[in-house]
């Protein structure tokens, strides 16, 4: 995640995903934008927080398997450059969600819904909680 | 060949490849009509 | 040295690459969990009601990633792994799964195999004695060196080796990677400190983590990281208790054969003086191929043997044969004879492996013919750096150091990793490819390993070919 150009990756993906729902006629752009919230943070709860352990071997007989990706990043150090990447960016897309929903109230209840979803497991005081 | 190797379609089987160009033909195809009617 | 860093676009492409391939990876998971395409994976009965012994995700890579492009690994020879061999052809029906051989085989210039100075020959002096070896004491010793497995030949194999890199004593091991594995835990323990560089091999790894040491990683060839966290580190002491600590000890590669540098021993040694650490150094490629005698980094940078506490290295890569040494004082060679656990469990040197090294070190040092050692390091040396020289020109982005006779060239995205190794072996170039997670995720790389071996005419079509397919790949990314 601290590689190069992997936050402009993630940046484009996400744009792109919204850009895929934008492009079904059948679907508002309020809506465009909830789905785009929505599927962005059940995707990352799954990947970040469920996933545990590594996709390959590791040398280091086992001690990570049973950790969420979210805790073996930056060798779990808190507050590092991609966890308040990671932590803001779930924010801005709820924000901008809200704004294009105009505030309703339906809408406002699944992002919020699922922006908690990808808060609360991301707090320091939840590390290695299960 | 450049195609494939950037997408690295060139290390899925057929019927990946398949799948993957019938899923973003589909995605310009939306994203072409949806442009035309929002112009 | 040259690090040049990958292009924002290319890194980008990369990971959407990998992405798919993800993507796909859990699509065919999914289809094969529910029985909808053939499954050949080992499946264990999920009632018998044991812990299960595969944790699926684990091999969630190799199963969807890596099983895909297997085909340009592992490859069987049918010959001497020198400057040309013979690949056993295979194919497989089922994408990867299985493999089946052909029955031909294709000849092939070999830049994949560690054969630093050409000795890797089944013909010629060093074959022949290896061969009187093996009349006179058998293939094997069946015994450890704390028992019945001592010969005359290891005793004289171990005074060359102190004498060729000019310690005053040295121990040889039948196995590389066991000479790190099985030593550094009779070095340090707890309560000492070991600073490792981020780039070392696993079987330093492996070591270090045997000896129960606390462990620390410094940027890869770092020295000013290093220094800090020498400082730090002595400065905390002990976690928790903060005492100083019993020992610290530095460990190092000559030469890093992923990256194709070379480490900066001057530096290391300056610190290691300032600081009061010991430095262990791991000479496993750079002995025999660097430095105008051939005695490794230490002759590279004309530095004194006896400043670094622990030399080792291996005869794997220069000398044509196997197995590892350590050598330094012989209070600490003495030492690791009796503790090491290599000498107590490990069965000794197999004697036609041990005559192999005692030959080829003596071509190198020509005490039977002066100019045949002169000759093989030249080549190397002049080989490397028009090798790397050459890529570089084509405009291929190369890592590493112009002396090291590992030349990486970047490919980044991960379907190129397969189509260089096969375009390149279509066109009778065997080389070796590198990806995630043996390399960070978007520096996946080709690794040219050069040979004292290879003519002038066998590099420039080595050249040729790489050129084409560089160009069909469009691989020339370096600004």
């Amino acid at each position: 995640f601290s590689s190069r150009g992997m936050w402009v990756t993630y940046i484009l993906v996400v744009a792109f995903i919204h850009y895929v729902f934008l492009s079904l006629p059948f679907l508002s752009v309020a809506m465009a934008w909830t789905l785009t919230n929505v599927i962005h943070n059940m995707l990352m709860f799954i990947i970040l927080h469920i996933e545990k352990g590594t996709p390959f071997e590791t040398a280091d007989q086992g001690k990570f398997r049973y950790r969420t990706v979210w805790e073996q990043l930056d060798y779990g150090i808190q507050f590092s450059p991609s966890r308040k990447f990671l932590t803001i960016v779930p924010i801005i897309l709820f924000f901008l969600a809200s704004f294009y929903t105009k505030y309703d109230y339906y809408h406002f209840v699944f992002n919020s819904g699922s922006l908690l979803l990808v808060l609360i497991p991301k707090l320091p005081q939840l590390d290695g909680v299960r | 060949y450049q195609y494939l190797l950037i997408t690295a379609l060139y290390m899925l089987e057929s019927w990946e490849r398949t799948v993957f160009n019938c899923f973003l033909l589909f995605f310009l195809s939306m994203a072409t009509y949806t442009a035309y009617v929002f112009m | 040295e040259s690090f040049e860093e990958t292009p924002l676009i290319i890194a980008i492409l990369t990971y959407l690459g990998y992405g798919i391939l993800i993507v796909f990876g859990h699509i065919g998971d999914f289809l094969r969990k529910w029985n909808v395409f053939y499954n050949p994976l080992v499946t264990e009965k999920v009632e018998s009601g044991f812990v299960p012994l595969y944790q699926s995700f684990e091999s969630f890579y190799t199963r969807n990633l890596y099983r895909r492009i297997r085909d340009c690994w592992n490859r069987p020879i049918s010959s001497v792994p020198g400057a040309t061999f013979e690949i056993i052809d295979r194919k497989t029906s089922d994408r990867g799964w299985t493999f089946h051989f052909t029955g031909t085989t294709t000849k092939a210039l070999n830049m994949g195999s560690y054969n630093y100075l050409g000795f890797a020959e089944n013909k010629g002096r060093c074959a022949d004695e290896s061969q009187q070896a093996t009349e006179l004491y058998g293939p094997s010793t069946c015994s450890t060196r704390h028992e019945l497995g001592n010969l005359s030949l290891h005793k004289e194999l171990e005074s060359l080796v102190a004498e060729f890199i000019g310690v005053e004593s040295a121990i040889a091991f039948g196995m590389g990677f066991a000479t790190n594995s099985m030593n550094i835990p009779t070095l340090v323990g707890k309560g000492c400190l070991i600073l490792s560089d981020e780039l070392n091999h696993s079987s330093l790894i492996l070591g270090a983590r045997l000896s129960g040491a606390v462990i620390k990683t410094f940027k890869h060839n770092n020295m000013e990281d290093l220094e800090e966290k020498l400082k730090n580190y002595i400065i905390d002491g002990q976690p928790h208790t903060h005492r100083p600590w019993k020992k610290i000890l530095i460990i190092v590669e000559g030469v890093y054969s992923m990256e194709g540098s070379i480490v900066k021993l001057p530096e290391v040694i300056r610190l290691k003086k300032k600081y009061k650490a010991y430095l262990y150094l791991d000479e496993a490629h750079s002995i025999g191929a660097l430095g105008p005698r051939g005695r490794g980094v230490v002759d590279y940078w004309g530095c004194d043997p006896k400043n670094v506490d622990i030399m080792m290295g291996t005869f794997t890569k220069s000398f044509g044969s196997a197995g590892g040494y350590i050598g330094g004082s012989k209070k600490l060679i003495d030492f690791i004879r009796l503790k090491s656990h290599s000498a107590c469990y490990a069965s000794s040197m197999s004697p036609p492996v041990a005559q192999q090294i005692i030959s080829s070190m003596k071509v190198i040092m020509g005490v039977n013919d002066p100019a045949e050692g002169k000759k093989r390091l030249g080549q190397l040396a002049w080989n490397s750096r028009y090798f790397r020289r050459r890529l570089q020109e084509m405009g291929f982005i190369i890592y590493g150091n112009i002396d090291s006779p590992v030349v990486p060239l970047l490919l980044f995205c991960p379907a190129k990793i397969a189509a260089f190794s096969r375009e390149c072996l279509k066109r009778g170039l065997a080389t070796v490819v590198v990806g995630f997670p043996a390399t960070p995720i978007i520096e996946s790389r080709a690794r040219f390993c050069l040979s004292g071996a290879h003519t002038k005419e066998m590099i420039d079509t080595a050249l040729e070919i790489i050129d084409d397919v560089g160009s069909l790949l469009s691989l020339k990314y370096s600004r």
